[in-house]
This record gives C-alpha cells, sequence and structure tokens, in this order.
C-alpha cells in the first residue's frame, strides 16, 4: 500500500 | 483519474462558480458566510503551495490556479466590492475554533515533518470543517435562499464523491491515505443534515426552511 507525496489529488 | 474523482472534481468547480454567479448577478452576498470563504482560501493557498515545486498534470495546474484565484476573487467581493450586503450580524463563527486545532492535529498526525507536508495536512483537516460558519450561518438565520442551497450541494457532494475515488483506487491503484480518508468522510458527514433538507424540500420546489 502506497501513500504517494506526489500529491495527484486537489 | 475515474469517473468518481472527475465528477467530484466538477462538483467542486460547479459550486465555486454557481458561488460566484450568485453574488455577481445578484449584486449582493446575503446568506453567504465570509469567514467559510476565507477559511477555503486559506485552505487552497496552504494545500497549493506544491504548483512552485512539482508539476502533475495541466489538468491539475489549472484546477488548482482556478480553486486559488476564484476564492480570493470571492473573499474580495464579500469583503469589499459587495461588503455593504455582508451578512456579519450573523456571520459569528469564531474561525479560531477551527483553524487552531487544524494546526495542532496537522503537527501531531502527518506523514512527514515537513513544513510541505504539514501545511497540506493542515488543510485537509481544514477543509473538512471549513464550511461549518457557513452552515452555522444558515442554522442562525433559519433559512437559506435557494441558489445558496444549490451551492451547499455541488460543495458537499464533492468530498461525498471523492471517497467513492479513494475506495476506487485502494481496490484499483493500490492507493490509501487516511488522512484524506478521515478528514473527507468527516467533511461529507457535516453536510448530511443539509442534504436530507435539501432533497426533501430544495428539490420539491421549496425554499430550504429549517425546522422550528
Amino acid at each position: 500500500i502506497k501513500s504517494p507525496a506526489l500529491k495527484d489529488e486537489l | 483519474m475515474n469517473i468518481f474523482r472527475l465528477t467530484g472534481d466538477l462538483a467542486h468547480l460547479t459550486a465555486i462558480i454557481i458561488l460566484l454567479l450568485k453574488i455577481w448577478k445578484t449584486r449582493s452576498c446575503s446568506g453567504i458566510s465570509g469567514k467559510s470563504q476565507i477559511l477555503f482560501t486559506v485552505v487552497y493557498i496552504t494545500r497549493y503551495l506544491d504548483l512552485f515545486t512539482n508539476y502533475i498534470s495541466a489538468y491539475n495546474t489549472l484546477m488548482k490556479i482556478i480553486f486559488v484565484v476564484s476564492s480570493l476573487a470571492t473573499v474580495f467581493l464579500i469583503y469589499f466590492k459587495f461588503k455593504a450586503t455582508y451578512d456579519r450580524n450573523h456571520d459569528t463563527f469564531r474561525m479560531e475554533f477551527l483553524i487552531i486545532p487544524s494546526i495542532i492535529l496537522a503537527l501531531l498526525i502527518r506523514h512527514e515533518f515537513t513544513v510541505m507536508e504539514v501545511l497540506w495536512t493542515f488543510s485537509i483537516y481544514l477543509e473538512a470543517v471549513a464550511i461549518l460558519p457557513q452552515l452555522f450561518l444558515v442554522s442562525k438565520t433559519g433559512e437559506a435562499e435557494t441558489i445558496t442551497s444549490h451551492y451547499l450541494f455541488a460543495l458537499g457532494s464533492y468530498r461525498g464523491l471523492y471517497l467513492l475515488n479513494w475506495i476506487w483506487r485502494y481496490y484499483f491503484e493500490n492507493f490509501l491515505d487516511w488522512i484524506s480518508i478521515v478528514a473527507g468522510f468527516v467533511q461529507t458527514v457535516l453536510y448530511c443534515d443539509f442534504f436530507y433538507l435539501y432533497v426533501t424540500r430544495v428539490l420539491h420546489g421549496r425554499k430550504l426552511r429549517l425546522p422550528a
């Protein structure tokens, strides 16, 4: 399970 | 990008446009909480600082800019251009009761202890509760204009659709972010009472008036 540091959501 | 995410973003965009148009066309911001709008502006500014550090997509960049600029425009209309119509006597919710706990929680519960990450987390927590001054104003006056109800419905739907998006992403992308999920859930729950009134009254052609 990953929780990316890159925030692709708004 | 999945259908829930896209419709969620479009609901969010619709809400912002409805609000701006309502204020502009009626030349009035009565019934609108300036405090909720200030809080949303703080949310967008603290969340979208990554505009300066990361490029994700043209869509992402464009939407972020639209949210920041439109929220600043809304605050300007309420506190400057149509200041005379602002319901300041009813808009009495204390913003610090939402901002300070959000700061503390963001310092304690976050993924990484970096400035960007803490600010992002703060924006997620603050967004969850930023509508409270608006709901408080509606409960104080006991009613909302129909157009304000449509605004609240679109704005409330957005995070609810994001919840479906997160379920989708968990199953299909193995993506899970508990901070967003829990805060998004709280945010959606806060609208439930309003959703009930919206469906039972506004959609039946009546004005949103709270039960005595």
